[in-house]
C-alpha cells in the first residue's frame, strides 16, 4: 500500500487524487481553498486545508513519510516552485510537479522535483498525430524515440500474414493487435493474414514508424 | 495537406496549433484575446481575433472547407457548448471538443462534438497508474480493454526465454520491447533471453495485464 500526497485541486489534481485512491493506495489531499477539497472528503484517506507555501504547514503534514508528493499547481508558478523545493528540503522521497510550460519544466527539475508531468502538451500531442495528413488513427510517444501508432492495414498486406510479408525483418516494427470495430484483439501468431477494413496497432521506433507509414 | 481550425488559444490550443503546424498541417487559430495570438502569427498559416459564440464571425471563417475544427475552451463551458453546437450547424465536417469534466463531455457528445478530448483526466491516468502499489513503470490505456504497461522482468523470467516461458500462449500479452536505461529497444525474436534489471514493454487487455503484473 503506497501512501501519497497530493497537493492543489485543479482538474489534474482531482483526478490523480481520485484514481490513486481508486487503484488502493492510500491518498492526502491538500488545497488552500476549502470549497476545493470538500466533495473529496469522503472518497480520500486524509484532507487538509492551508498555503503550502508556508515552512510550518508543509512541516505539520510530516512530507518523509509519503512514497510520492505531487504538486499540481499551474496558474501560480512561484508557488509551484517554491512547494517543490521545500518538499525536497523536508526529505520528500520522490517528487512529481505538473508543469504549464516548458520553461517551467527546466526550473522544477533543477529545484527539487524528481519528474515534471505536462498533461496539455501530451494530450495536443497525441491529437496532432491522430489528425495530421499521416493516415494514423492514433499515436502514443512513450519515449522520444519509441511510439505506439494506429493506422489502416496497407492495401498491399490484405491477404498475407505477419510471417509472409516479413513484417519484423523488413519493417522492424512488431504488429501488437489488430482493431476491427472499436475491438482490439492481441496478436500473438505470425501466421495471422489480414484482412481488408482492419487496423494495425504497431510498435516501433520513429526511423520504423515513418517507413511503415509510407507503405501503400 | 489537411486544413485544420483551432479556436481557443490556452495551454492546449497552443500546443495543438504548433504541432499540427509542424506535421505539415494547414493550420488556423482564432482567439478572442489579440494578446493570445500574437506570437503564434510566424508559426501558423491564418490567425483571426474574434469572439466565435457570434455567428457571422464563426459563418465568415468558412467552416465546411476543414478538414478538423478544435474547440479548445475549458473555464468557460457555456462558449465551448455553443461554438461546438454553430460549427456542426455551419456544416463542419469534424469536430473534437476539449472537455474539462465528465458532465461536459455528454453535452458536447449531443450538440455537434464528434469527440472529446479530456488533457487532464488522461495525464492523471497515467500518472495514477504509474505511481499506485503494482510493480509499473508506466501505463497507458489504449481503449478501456487493451494498455501498454512498462513492468521490471518478473525475477522468474530472467536468464529464460519469451519461447520457453511460453508468454503469449500462457499470458495472452505481447511484448513488445525491452527498456535498459531508457532507451527501448524492440524485441521481434521469440527466443531473446531475458536479464536482471531489465524493464519489459507489455501489451495486453485489463484480464492479461493483472495476471501480468502477479507474477514474481
Ligand atoms: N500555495 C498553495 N497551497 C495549496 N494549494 C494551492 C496553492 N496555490 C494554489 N493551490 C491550489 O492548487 C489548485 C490548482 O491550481 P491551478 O488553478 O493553478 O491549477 P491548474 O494548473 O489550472 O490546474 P488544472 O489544469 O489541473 O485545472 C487550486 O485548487 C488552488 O487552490
Ligand atoms: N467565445 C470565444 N471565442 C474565441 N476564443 C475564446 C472564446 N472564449 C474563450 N476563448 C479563448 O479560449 C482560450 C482558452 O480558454 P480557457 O482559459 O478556458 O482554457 P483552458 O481550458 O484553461 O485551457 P488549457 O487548460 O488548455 O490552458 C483563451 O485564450 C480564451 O481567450
Amino acid at each position: 500500500m503506497k501512501t501519497i500526497l497530493v497537493i492543489g485541486m485543479g482538474r489534474f489534481g482531482r483526478h490523480l487524487a481520485t484514481r490513486l485512491t481508486e487503484f488502493g493506495s492510500e491518498v492526502m489531499i491538500v488545497d488552500k481553498e476549502e470549497d476545493k477539497i470538500q466533495d473529496l472528503l469522503p472518497i480520500v484517506t486524509r484532507a487538509q486545508i492551508g498555503d503550502c507555501t508556508d515552512e510550518k504547514m508543509l512541516a505539520s503534514l510530516g512530507v518523509g513519510n509519503f512514497d510520492t508528493c505531487f504538486v499540481c499547481i499551474g496558474d501560480d508558478f512561484q508557488a509551484s516552485l517554491e512547494i517543490t523545493s521545500l518538499l525536497k528540503d523536508m526529505g520528500a522521497k520522490y517528487v512529481v510537479a505538473k508543469a504549464d510550460r516548458a520553461i517551467h519544466e527546466k526550473f522544477l527539475l533543477r529545484n527539487g522535483a524528481d519528474e515534471v508531468i505536462h498533461p496539455e502538451r501530451d494530450a495536443a500531442l497525441r491529437a496532432a498525430n491522430k489528425y495530421s495528413a499521416r493516415n494514423v488513427f492514433d499515436y502514443i510517444q512513450l519515449t522520444s524515440d519509441f511510439s505506439i501508432f494506429e493506422i489502416a492495414a496497407p492495401e498491399s498486406w490484405v491477404g498475407r500474414s505477419i510471417k509472409q510479408i516479413g513484417v519484423r525483418s523488413k519493417y522492424n516494427v512488431n504488429i501488437i493487435a489488430i482493431k476491427k470495430n472499436e475491438e482490439i484483439i492481441p496478436i500473438t501468431n505470425v501466421e495471422y493474414v489480414f484482412k481488408k477494413d482492419e487496423h494495425l496497432i504497431v510498435a516501433g521506433n520513429a526511423k520504423a514508424s515513418s517507413r511503415m507509414l509510407s507503405i501503400k
